[in-house]
């Protein structure tokens, strides 16, 4: 479902250059789940947002479903961000003075799928925040807010999910919980790509990929 | 060093009302490394930035040093933020439009300390940025970012260092070097209280104090 050649990109922040990703390349078959894992600054969250059509790259190719995705235009991309693909930000990216069940609701809403509020109070309760739906992100805990990024990334039932560090402010029994969300959906033939620090996410992956200085430098699935 | 007495903090969201701390007592002597503990949602954030001085409480007594905290002014409790107290915060808190180096230097700045510079490079060094101290926070990993505040946090060698889950967006490496700094501190007699979830962080506390909603469920420093 995702092919990756060679994929670069590079940022420049006053005389230097950056090589956030320096070459990347693997494939991802439908219904895998893959942890995707490297020290800070190896360029995970930068492949995640390209992955999640978030992001241009500035070099390689990309395939989604077989399409190549830098061929595709803004409306398309826009399509495919909130249809196919549900993303859990790292820094959660929640619109503040909305409340949770708003929150969660939006993919739907902007799918034109119905009973959007309804499947929101349900996946906010999957979460175990069903008596924190009326906050606003600022009236969370730090767990809460990542729980609701989760819920919301859950909601539309994607074919891809992609979750940059999901149980990072979450106790053992909580990221349990919401592992076993990634697990019943992945059941369902989902594909799921993780980045993750924790041993224990890493561990529910049958799949491992590992970046260092913006290169593949291990790859449990690679030929 | 720290006396927390019946510590209670409410919050009101509509009709409902949170007992975010609901009678929490705990002392702390000077030099003690405390590991608090909790799942999501349990009070700790709360605490700590009762223990910052960065917010009131509703009921209760916390003495600082011996010092009632309830009846300083506000001039008072800024000079003890800024200048006893290292926080580093659960959402880092970083100024958005601010190199790293000016992001770390600022603490040395408002307490009127000289070589603020010179000592903000040295603390990017010592958490592995020195490649990236004229990044700004948007352009920084999340990894990248959480050791900043990290860095803000030491950089006034504080007698009370306060950190919110410091580690959660950083592999064990990283995570490593994060605890090799906090162990330097300590070593020189510094009180630390870390917020955390992993295992490995809590190891190298002496004490450990456990919340579950908004009480204390476990202490290991009890008498
Ligand atoms: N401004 C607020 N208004 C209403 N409720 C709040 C507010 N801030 C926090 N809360 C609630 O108070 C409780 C404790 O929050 P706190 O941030 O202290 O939790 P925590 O233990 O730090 O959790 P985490 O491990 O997820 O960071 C949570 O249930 C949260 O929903
Ligand atoms: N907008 C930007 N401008 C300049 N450099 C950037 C920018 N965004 C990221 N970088 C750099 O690119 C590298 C990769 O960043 P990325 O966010 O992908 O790392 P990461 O693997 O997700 O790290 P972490 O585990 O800390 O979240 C980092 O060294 C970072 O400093
Ligand atoms: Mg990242
Ligand atoms: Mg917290």
């Amino acid at each position: 479902v995702i092919t990756a050649r060679d994929l670069r990109r590079t940022y420049h922040v006053g005389d230097s250059t950056i090589n956030a990703l320096d070459g990347v390349s693997f494939s991802i078959k439908p219904g895998e789940m893959t942890a995707i894992l490297g020290s800070s600054g190896s360029g995970k969250s930068t492949l995640m947002h390209i992955l999640g059509c978030l992001d241009r790259f500035d070099a390689g190719e990309y395939l989604l479903d077989g399409v190549n995705v830098a061929t595709l235009g803004e409306d398309e991309l826009a399509r495919i961000r909130n249809v196919k693909i549900g993303f859990v930000f790292q820094t959660f990216n929640l619109l503040p003075r909305t409340s949770a069940l708003e929150n969660v609701e939006l993919p739907l809403l902007y799918a034109g799928r119905r009973q959007a509020r309804e499947r929101a109070a349900e996946m906010l309760r999957l979460v175990g925040l069903e008596s924190r739906m009326d906050h606003e992100p600022s009236q969370l805990s730090g767990g809460q807010r990542q729980r609701v990024a989760v819920a919301r990334a859950l909601i539309g039932d994607p074919a891809l999910l992609l979750a940059d560090e999901p149980t990072g402010n979450l106790d053992t029994k909580t990221t349990d919980e919401i592992l076993g969300l990634f697990r019943t959906l992945h059941e369902t033939g989902r594909t799921i790509v993780v980045v993750t620090h924790e041993p224990e996410v890493a561990a529910v992956c049958a799949r491992r990929i590992v970046l260092r200085d913006g290169r593949v430098i291990e790859d449990s699935g690679s030929p």
